[in-house]
């Protein structure tokens, strides 16, 4: 537990602009650390190069994409963090062992349209739910 | 698929494999692709009618319909709407389809099973014959619209000022010495120099057939001139299976998810 004075200071430090002497900005993250945060790649689907042309009238191919990268604290450097994935992160501090960081996963997923034919030469257009991912967090 | 980075410099990430999958990895993930899209098999059609006769086409239409709402939520139904009908000549889908779209989970259109046309029963009276597989409907699949789409073109001079009495009936049970007993669905007056496709409510029959494939006995259509006299299909201008690729008569079935899909464990 904190004492209401630290509290207050950590209050003040998220919510006012900070200088370059005061406090971890964005900036003061190395490279590498943007690189490994947990993100949004792509990564694109091809029915296509599966070999699929005869039977999938359109897509050719969707960008499923994924997540991946850590979730270390701060958390407020990535993207999308959950409230129970600082609690999470915390508790990873405090016990690493056997504690692990937040997932870095999708939050937001869209659905994307498939257009083929059935083994009878009928044709189905059929939606899919969560396909693709529009966005990652840490949970 | 391919691997890259979301500010475009190429930078492969240190996690991933980067390489071309062997033949071994390449069945497995397309066995997982499969697996996601709900499939127990890759399909084989056979395609030997022509990839592109009507029911694709009408599909591709509605899959277009579909992928502009995609990128463009703002854009009114009613605008894009306008646009296929400017678009294409003649439209495939109509506003009424676009309406069923939005509410539909899945949409499936049938090609005609019929090898052959009835043109002329024993009694004299001309009548075609139509059937749809709708044995392979997915589980916890419901049909909340369908619809039988007949394309007609304009006739020859003959019939040129008539008007034609068309009829849609569901075949109820076939007898081998007898016509088959039917139950009418819709009689439409059309106009001889009438051109388009005409779209017929076959709901309450589609899913009858969902529900019980034994009493799928297909559709039959009939058509009167204007005086009673019995003509066939053809006369009257309605594209059969010696038409144009195009203008195909077929089905289509627009259906809800009644059921969670769970994928089995493996």
């Amino acid at each position: 537990s904190t004492g209401g004075k630290r509290r207050q200071q950590n209050r003040n430090r998220s919510t006012q602009p900070q200088d370059g002497s005061r406090g971890p900005g964005p900036a003061d993250y190395n490279s590498s650390d943007q690189k490994t945060a947990c993100r949004r790649h792509e990564l694109y689907v091809s029915f296509r190069e599966l070999g699929w042309q005869d039977w999938i009238i359109a897509p050719e191919g969707y960008a499923a994409n994924y997540c991946d990268g850590e979730c270390s604290f701060p958390l407020n450097a990535h993207m999308n963090a959950t409230n129970h994935a600082i609690v999470q992160t915390l508790v990873h501090l405090m016990n690493p062992e056997n504690v692990p960081k937040p997932c870095c996963a999708p939050t937001k997923l869209h659905a994307i349209s498939v257009l083929y034919f059935d083994d009878n030469s009928n044709v189905i257009l059929k939606k899919y739910k969560n396909m693709v991912v529009r966005a990652c967090g840490c949970h | 698929g391919s691997n890259y980075s979301l500010d475009g410099n190429n930078e492969v990430h240190p996690g991933f494999i980067h390489r071309r999958l062997r033949t071994h990895e390449k069945r497995e993930m397309q066995k997982e692709i499969l697996s996601i899209l709900g499939l127990p098999h890759r399909p084989r059609p056979h395609l030997s009618h022509g990839k592109y006769n009507s029911a694709p086409l009408f599909m591709l239409d509605l899959y277009n319909t579909i992928s502009s709402e995609e990128k463009s939520q703002v854009e009114g139904m009613l605008d894009r709407y306008q646009s296929m009908r400017t678009t294409q000549s003649p439209p495939l889908a109509t506003y009424q389809e676009t309406a069923f779209l939005n509410d539909a989970d899945m949409v499936m259109s049938f090609v005609n099973l019929v090898e052959y046309d009835r043109e002329l029963s024993p009694q004299r009276r001309h009548h075609k014959e139509f059937k749809f597989n709708l044995s392979q409907i997915p589980e916890g699949e419901a049909v909340t619209a369908a619809e039988f789409r007949l394309y007609k073109e304009c006739v020859s001079r003959a019939f040129r000022n008539d008007t034609f009495l068309l009829k849609v009936y569901q075949v109820v049970k076939e007898h081998p010495d007898r016509e088959a007993d039917l139950f009418l669905l819709e009689s439409r007056r059309l106009w001889a120099a009438e051109e388009g496709w005409l779209e017929f409510d076959i709901t309450a029959t589609s899913n009858l057939w969902v529900m019980s494939p034994v009493h799928n006995l297909g559709l039959q259509i009939s058509v009167e001139t204007s005086s009673g006299q019995s003509i066939s299909s053809k006369e009257a201008g309605l594209v059969g299976r010696d038409g144009a690729l195009e203008k195909q008569p077929f089905m289509v079935a627009f259906f809800k998810v009644s059921e969670v899909h769970i994928r089995s464990a493996r």
